[in-house]
């Protein structure tokens, strides 16, 4: 049977506020050595995702404003019980790398990348 | 049989010079939508990676001098006609989201990336 996104998950991931700076987002990609941050409400639920891409392109444009202003507001988001074959289809429809994992509360449980489903074609010896 | 390399990476890659500023390499990644450069010198071998990663940790530090500055010289690199789970295993083992494919001149071929190898795994229908 094919795994579930919560069986190939990352429970780790990163998150960061709206109002905190591009600086701080590109410091947490640094510490972490991880592409994909999880923009996060006070209340805890999830209103965006920021990328090393966007930090990429904010250096493009030269324009450093608050994390707000470079995140992408539109989340491509997955259930944990979702099968992964049907993540990693829509991983690739939309060309992105990564989508959280959330609850019916838009609660952040983990993070999938493609890193996470190419490692289950990994050689195993 | 599993598929090999060359079958399964993007022939499409975006190269940059040493000497080029790090604003330029934000450039190419934001207008090709993709976070890898291939560093090649002027006789057309691979001499480092530059990744969006790269570019973030330039923010995080406040310093934009060349790309040679933030590039990452040892690069891992993979065959045409290796296996492809072979090539996700090295991508696994050492923590990074793709890696160029070279012939034995060190020139460039395309580049493999997880989200190529995620995609095998997406559903078919
Ligand atoms: C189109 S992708 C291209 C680069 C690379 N594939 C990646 O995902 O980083 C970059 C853009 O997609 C956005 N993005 C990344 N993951 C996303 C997701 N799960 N939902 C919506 N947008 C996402 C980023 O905010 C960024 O603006
Ligand atoms: C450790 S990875 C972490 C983030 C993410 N997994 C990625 O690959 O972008 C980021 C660092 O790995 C380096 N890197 C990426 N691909 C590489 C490759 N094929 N060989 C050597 N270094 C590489 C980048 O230059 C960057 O300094």
């Amino acid at each position: 049977a094919v795994p579930l996104v919560k069986d190939v998950m990352s429970s780790f991931f990163v998150t960061i506020k709206k109002d905190q700076t591009v600086q701080d987002a590109a410091k947490k990609i640094w510490e972490n050595s991880f592409n994909h941050l999880a923009v996060i409400s006070d209340t805890g639920e999830l209103v965006g995702i920021l990328t090393a891409w966007d930090i990429s392109k904010a250096v493009a444009e030269n324009c450093f404003d608050s994390v707000e202003s470079v995140m992408t507001r539109k989340v491509l988001t997955c259930a944990p019980n979702e099968p992964v074959d049907l993540a990693a289809r829509r991983l690739d429809r939309y060309g992105v790398s990564a989508m959280p994992v959330i609850d019916t509360q838009r609660r952040v449980l983990g993070i999938i990348t493609s890193d996470n489903i190419s490692k289950l074609l990994a050689r195993r010896y």
